[in-house]
C-alpha cells in the first residue's frame, strides 16, 4: 500500500541544519500491521508525518496506493489524507474549545453525511474508546488518557484504509490499553493497514512486524529477508 | 512533609457535576519516592494538581510543610510552589514561540540569581536530560520525548525539595528513561521527596511505596499498616 524510498527530511533552523531522517526505505504491504520503535528523537514522528500526508520530504520519493505523492500540493494532500488515512498524533492536536464530540466529527465534516449521521457516528467512535460520558468535555475538561483516546475516536471514524498512530497508548493504563490495543487489532483483522509508533515492547508485540529506527536511518525490520 | 486529608474536587459544567476525587487522604514524609497508579480519568492528575498548590480542592484539608495550604490565595500558592515544588506536566506546557533554554529558565526568574548564572544552570538542566543540543530549538522543533524531558528540566532547574513528575517517560523509549529514572533516583537519594504519577509496572517499582487511585478514590497504599 506504500512505499518509501531514501526518504530524507532536514529542518533548517537558521544557520543550522537539523536532519531528522537520512535515507529511509521500506514498503507495507495493505493489511499489514507494523510497529515503529527506535530513541527519542531518531526521526519516527517525522516519518510518521511523511507517511500521513502531512509534511513532505526534503528528498526521495513516497508512492501511496501505486500513486507518487511526495510531490503533490498541499490541497491534493489533504485530500488523499482525509479520505484514506486516520493519524492519531502523538500531542493529541485537539482543538481547545471544542467538545470531544465535534473534535471526533471532524473528518466527517467533507463528507457526504447529514449533521444527524455525523453526531451518530462521532458518538460511536467515542463510546469505542469508553467516552460517550465525555461527549461534552472540552479537552482541558478531559484527563491525559481522555484526551489520548479522543485522539484515537477521531482518526478512526472516517473508516480509514490505513491507521497511523504515534504513541496511541502513552498516557493510559495497562487496562484501557489493552481495549485500545484490541480496537487497533480488529481494524486490522477487518482490513485496514495499521502503523504504530510505541516505546512499549508488550504494545510492539501486538504487531507482526518490527522496525526500528535510530538517528534518522532504519537500522532494522523485522520482515528483511522474508520476501 | 505534606498530608491530605479527605481531599474533595468537583468540576462544575454547566448543570453537571464532575467528582474528579472523592475524599482522598494520605501522607507523605520526606525524602520518600511514592508511585501514583490508576486507571485513567481516576483523578490522578487532579491530585498532584493539588498537592502542586497548582489548584485548590473543594473540600478537605493539605497540609505542607507542617502549613495548611489548601485555603491560600492564588499568589501564596505561587510563591510557595515556585520555592518548593517541581512540578513535570503530563502535557508538558511548555511556551510555544519559546525555546527550550528560555522554558527551563522560567522558574528561576523569581530568583536572585544573575541573567548569566540563570542560563548556565538552565543549560546544565538541558544537558542532564541529553538535550544540551537542542537549547534553541522551540517546542514544535522538538520531538515529543524531547519536550517531554524539557518539561523535566524545567522542573528540576530550582532544585527542589519535593518534585511532583505526571507520567514523565510516557514518551520515551525504554533507554531515554533509564536514564530519567536515574536523574529522579539521584534525587531522590540527595534528600528531594519524589511523587510520580506513571501506568507502567517497571517505572512505578523504582518507587519505595505505591499508591493506587479508582474512581476519584484512594484504594491501595503499599505503605498501608506499616506505620
Ligand atoms: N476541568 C475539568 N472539568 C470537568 N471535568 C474534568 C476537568 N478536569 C478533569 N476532569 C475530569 O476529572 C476526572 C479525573 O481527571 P484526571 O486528569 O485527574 O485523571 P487522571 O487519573 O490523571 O487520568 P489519566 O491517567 O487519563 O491522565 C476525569 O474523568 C476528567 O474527565
Ligand atoms: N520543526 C523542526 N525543526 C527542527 N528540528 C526538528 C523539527 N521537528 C523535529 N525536529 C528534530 O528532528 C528530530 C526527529 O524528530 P521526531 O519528532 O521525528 O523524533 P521521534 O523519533 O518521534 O522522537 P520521540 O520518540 O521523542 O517522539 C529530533 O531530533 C528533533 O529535534
Ligand atoms: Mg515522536
Ligand atoms: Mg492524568
Amino acid at each position: 500500500i506504500l512505499r518509501l524510498t531514501d526518504i530524507a527530511k532536514t529542518y533548517v533552523l537558521g544557520e543550522q541544519q537539523v536532519p531528522a531522517l537520512r535515507g529511509v526505505s521500506f514498503a507495507v504491504q495493505a493489511g499489514e500491521y507494523v510497529a515503529i520503535m527506535g530513541a527519542s528523537g531518531s526521526g519516527k514522528s517525522t516519518c510518521m508525518h511523511i507517511m500521513g500526508c502531512l509534511d513532505r520530504p526534503t528528498a526521495g520519493s513516497y508512492v501511496l496506493d501505486g500513486r507518487r505523492v511526495d510531490g503533490l500540493t498541499r490541497d491534493e494532500l489533504a485530500r488523499v489524507r482525509n479520505r484514506r488515512i486516520g493519524f492519531v498524533f502523538q500531542g493529541f492536536n485537539l482543538l481547545a474549545r471544542t467538545s470531544a464530540l465535534e473534535n471526533v466529527e471532524l473528518p466527517l465534516i467533507y463528507s457526504r453525511l447529514p449533521r444527524a449521521r455525523r453526531r451518530e457516528r462521532a458518538l460511536a467512535a467515542l463510546d469505542r474508546v469508553g467516552l460517550a460520558d465525555r461527549a461534552g468535555h472540552t479537552s482541558t475538561q478531559l484527563s491525559g488518557g481522555q484526551q489520548q483516546r479522543v485522539a484515537i475516536a477521531r482518526a478512526l471514524v472516517n473508516e480509514p484504509a490505513m491507521v497511523l498512530a504515534d504513541e496511541p497508548t502513552g498516557n493510559l493504563d495497562t487496562a484501557t490499553s489493552r481495549e485500545i490495543m484490541d480496537i487497533f487489532a480488529s481494524l486490522n483483522a477487518a482490513g485496514a493497514t495499521v502503523v504504530m509508533v510505541t516505546h512499549e515492547p508488550d504494545i510492539a508485540a501486538c504487531a507482526a512486524r518490527r522496525l526500528l529506527f535510530r538517528d534518522g536511518l532504519l537500522v532494522a525490520d523485522s520482515a528483511a529477508g522474508q520476501e
